[in-house]
């Protein structure tokens, strides 16, 4: 949808180049595992996707001649090293196996659940929030949350499946989306553009 | 599949 809206348009205006670079480094340090496992061809096909797909993102608002200029670097302010620095040191605290890809896996589950909030502050500064941003965002916080429901088939299903590093970030992750999903709601019942109080 | 074994999910 993303790059669908940035390639239509040529603009990425109202994107958080930060929370883009963000999920860059989430499915680097989480799909490591490219290299000594393998589970499906759609696991791999879709891993390989979302690496693509993040790098062409970052790539276009970075370097594209025409998208780079419609990126607004003063809005959107998030500092890295609050969402990262944090998120390193539970991982290697809080992590099941302490080896370097499993703590680089547990990273990338943490930082997820917060990566959205660079993409959310620009969000609440931005007047005229357009419908595919809005779309996106939206999209973006109901795959995180559906997986819950995921979870709990898979809880009840199957035997081993404890995975509460997962559960508990990915509960996170889909709550600092509930005041977004709430105003989301709201202007889509009114058939009115999506405004985010300040 | 233990926790700390292969993680299936994306």
């Amino acid at each position: 949808v993303l790059l669908l809206k940035i390639r239509a348009t040529r603009s990425c205006r109202g994107i958080s180049l930060k929370t883009q670079e963000l999920y860059a480094l989430v499915f680097i340090c989480r799909y490591l595992d490219l290299f000594y496992s393998y589970i499906s061809l759609y696991n791999t096909v879709m891993k390989v996707t979302y690496l693509a797909t993040a790098f062409s993102i970052v790539r276009y608002m970075r370097f594209d001649k025409v998208v780079r200029q419609t990126y607004d670097k003063e809005q959107d302010t998030f500092r890295y090293i609050f969402l990262i620095a944090p998120c390193a040191l539970l991982a290697l605290v809080l992590n099941h196996r302490f080896s370097p890809t499993e703590v680089l896996w547990t990273f990338s589950i943490y930082l997820e659940a917060v990566a959205i909030l660079p993409q959310l502050v620009l969000m609440q500064r931005t007047q005229n929030i357009d419908n595919l941003t809005a779309n996106y965002v939206a999209l973006l916080g109901a795959y995180r949350g559906f997986y819950i429901l995921n979870w709990i088939y898979r809880f009840a299903t199957e035997k081993h499946y404890r995975q509460w590093i997962v559960w508990i970030s990915g509960v996170a992750q889909t709550a600092l989306y509930a005041d977004f999903f709430y105003y989301y709601a709201l202007c889509w019942k009114a058939n009115q553009r999506l405004q985010l109080p300040a | 599949q233990g926790p700390a074994g292969s993680h299936d999910e994306l």
